[in-house]
């Protein structure tokens, strides 16, 4: 595996916020659990109606979720598995790797 | 060989090397590579001068890729440029002209340290890899670590975020070699092209203010222009106009300290996508998302050479 397989069960989840409530609970979860902000990339700019990507992983996805549906706040998880989505992106890189 | 790589997959750091001294050993007549500095780590900041030698002064395009370690697809992109503008000089007459006219700098990895770490240790790794003596985190941000604006709304000043500006601007020896490259060619260089990913825009200054930059009928025109061509490949629209109002006003970037110093044509490239594969843009895209970008950057570069 790539990276060794660090990414396995790793999460990309997109939330967009609807008002200034859900900016500051989405801000405070970003601080507690040291998620990967892939966009915005400030924490400073999340803005409501804009579009939030989160790198989340596997051991806190779970908790980051749940902190979400306990607020309302939809989400979309865009990357289930980003282990799975890295191999895919570099497939011939690996199989280069085999030759 | 340079006729067997690989455009479509790619590549570590020590691939895209082995690769630029290899352009640069088959094309004599149209390539020039120089290293303008060392990185953090002390590896070589290579940048390749792509254009139809002559003993003229010409006017030149500026156009770094990688700043931000995670987004392959810019390195992806440098590369893809170059060997296009030489492999179409003879067939097709505006790059022809492009490269009779004018000068490309490219600097196809930028963030040479960032780029490896992420190949090797941290796929979405972001920033440089300096050291910082107080904290355990490591690395500056390479877009907000230049003397405009610096460390203000939109960066951070503390070296574990990711938005960390560093401990002052040009602090980074590779944002440095590059900011001092452009000040010894400020003359020349008449267009600066940022090439980050994962938004899909065109962006131009500036980023911190809401004021409107003095050329800005021409600065706008060349982007309109520019979106228009890369459409015209796959139909993929791009959100263009000046970052503090397409984005949201933010520090100063690379973008807007070229402009300050004197390059009337300064822009950001936020390739794909929007979301759907992030940082993962799958090798499939290599190629539709560089041959769109290509359109643009070249419409860009041809309207230097109108009056404006």
């Amino acid at each position: 595996y790539l990276y060794n397989n660090r990414y396995a069960g790793d999460q990309v989840i997109r939330v967009i916020p609807h008002n200034d409530g859900e900016v500051e609970i989405l801000k405070s979860l970003y601080k507690q659990l040291e998620v990967d902000l892939w966009q915005p990339n400030s924490v400073s700019i999340i803005t409501e109606g804009a579009a939030v990507d989160l790198h989340i992983d596997r051991n806190s996805s779970g908790i980051f979720r749940s902190h979400l549906q306990q607020a309302k706040i939809p989400y979309k998880v865009l990357i289930s598995n980003l282990q799975k989505e890295i191999e895919k992106q570099s497939g011939s890189r690996s199989s280069r790797k085999r030759r | 060989s340079e006729s067997e790589y690989d455009y479509e997959v790619y590549h570590s750091l020590e691939e895209i090397q082995s690769w630029m001294h290899e352009i640069n050993r088959t094309h004599p007549h149209f390539v020039n590579m120089f290293s303008i500095g060392q990185s953090f780590e002390g590896r070589p900041l290579y940048v390749l001068q792509l254009g139809k030698k002559s003993r003229r002064d010409k006017k030149a395009v500026w156009i770094d890729c990688g700043v931000h370690a995670r987004e392959w697809i810019g390195p992806a992109f440098c590369q893809w440029f170059v060997k296009e503008a030489l492999h179409s000089y003879h067939s097709d007459p505006v790059t022809r002209r492009l490269m009779n006219q004018l000068y490309f700098y490219i600097m196809p990895v930028f963030n040479v340290d960032g780029y490896h770490f992420s190949w090797t240790k941290d796929r979405f790794w972001r920033k440089t890899r300096s050291k910082n003596s107080k904290f355990h985190c490591r690395g500056v941000d390479a877009n907000r670590n230049w003397k405009v604006k610096w460390c203000e709304e939109g960066a951070s000043s503390h070296p574990c975020d990711e938005t960390y500006c560093g401990p002052y601007p040009e602090s980074e020896p590779e944002v440095k070699a590059v900011a001092n490259f452009l000040r010894k060619q400020r003359k020349r260089v008449k267009a600066y092209i940022s090439i980050h990913a994962y938004a899909q825009m065109l962006l131009y200054p500036y980023s911190y203010k809401y004021a409107t930059i003095p050329n800005f009928d021409c600065v706008e025109s060349a982007a309109h222009n520019a979106v228009l061509a890369l459409y015209s490949a796959y139909g993929v629209r791009y959100r263009y106009g000046p970052a503090s109002t397409t984005l949201y006003v933010s520090s100063g970037s690379s973008m807007d300290w070229a402009y300050k110093n004197g390059i009337p044509y300064a822009f950001a490239f936020e390739l794909r996508d929007t979301g759907y594969f992030g940082f993962l843009l799958p090798e499939t895209l290599i190629n539709p998302t560089c041959t769109e970008t290509t359109r643009a950057v070249k419409t860009i570069s041809a309207s230097l050479l109108k009056k404006c």
